[in-house]
């Protein structure tokens, strides 16, 4: 048996709205530790990782692990009968070939109760190896959101080079209309965390990925205030958003290599 | 130019 109550139906729909058009379909995996799911993109350049801490749910409740195969674009559209605020409990007898869900409005005088199909999703899990990034930079997810768009709207460029120094780190790229760059610079105080651009750095990187990853990372930024970018000379990126501390979406990308 | 890597060049299927 699993059970696993949300106090916010808003989380999870936001979770799935970040993830749902790099996978559509992927197996959550349920353990006493709490929920995780890892897909990589049908072109093998991108992958997410997610996961929900048990202590993010009262009560989790799971009795032997579980491989709940989903379909992630079906999901996000049935989360959307719940309100945000509506209290979430996904329940699933072992063994089942449905995922319960129940959204229960705050006043409790609401209860949507539906039955969703799972199904079998032969996927690989990937081992990925502990890095120590030469890189990391956390800045507010908002900015990484405007640059990656204004980058692809505004220039047209496909790839973008991210040059991280000391001094700041820099978004290039070059597209149909011309070319442009954006730099960040570290800011000085840190009063506020989340609004702070602050770059951790063993050596300077500079990386080329593919910008419409970036952009399509970027719908997890209802997740969380800020982001951190973690870099290395030609090992994948890692993107992540945290969700307090109760879990995160990391995205992987597999950088453009320099033939 | 750049040619685009896979991850499984990176990561390990387990």
């Amino acid at each position: 048996m699993f059970e696993a109550r949300l106090a916010q139906s808003n989380l999870m729909k936001k979770i799935l709205d970040a993830i749902k058009d790099l996978i559509t379909e992927a197996n959550l995996e349920i353990s006493s530790g709490g929920i995780s799911l890892q897909g990589m993109d049908s072109s093998h350049v991108s992958l997410v990782a997610l996961l929900m801490r048990s202590d993010g749910f009262s009560p989790f409740r799971c009795d032997r692990n579980l491989t709940l195969g989903v379909n992630l674009q079906a999901m996000a559209k049935l989360m959307k009968c719940a309100s945000n605020d509506d209290i979430l409990t996904m329940t699933a007898e072992d063994n089942s070939d449905t995922l319960n869900l129940q959204f229960e409005s705050p006043a409790q005088d609401k209860l949507s109760e539906f039955e969703m199909k799972l199904m079998d999703i032969d996927s690989e899990h990937l081992g990925i190896p502990e890095t120590e990034y030469d890189a990391v930079i956390r800045m507010p997810s908002s900015e990484f959101q405007r640059i990656c768009r204004d980058l692809g709207a505004g220039i047209g460029g496909e790839s973008v080079t991210i040059a991280c120094t000391k001094e700041g780190v820099k978004f290039s790229v070059t597209g149909s209309v011309g070319s442009g760059s954006i730099t960040l610079k570290q800011t000085g105080s840190v009063d506020k965390p989340a609004e702070s651009v602050v770059i951790n750095m063993a050596q300077p990187v500079t990386l080329i990925f593919a910008l419409r990853y970036l952009n399509s990372f970027a719908k997890a930024t209802p997740l969380s205030e800020s982001v951190s970018l973690s870099m290395s000379r030609e090992v994948p990126l890692v993107v992540e958003y945290k969700m307090n501390d109760t879990g995160y979406v990391r995205f992987y990308l597999a950088p453009k290599l320099e033939d | 130019t750049a040619t685009q890597g896979r991850l499984d060049n990176f990561f390990t299927v387990s």
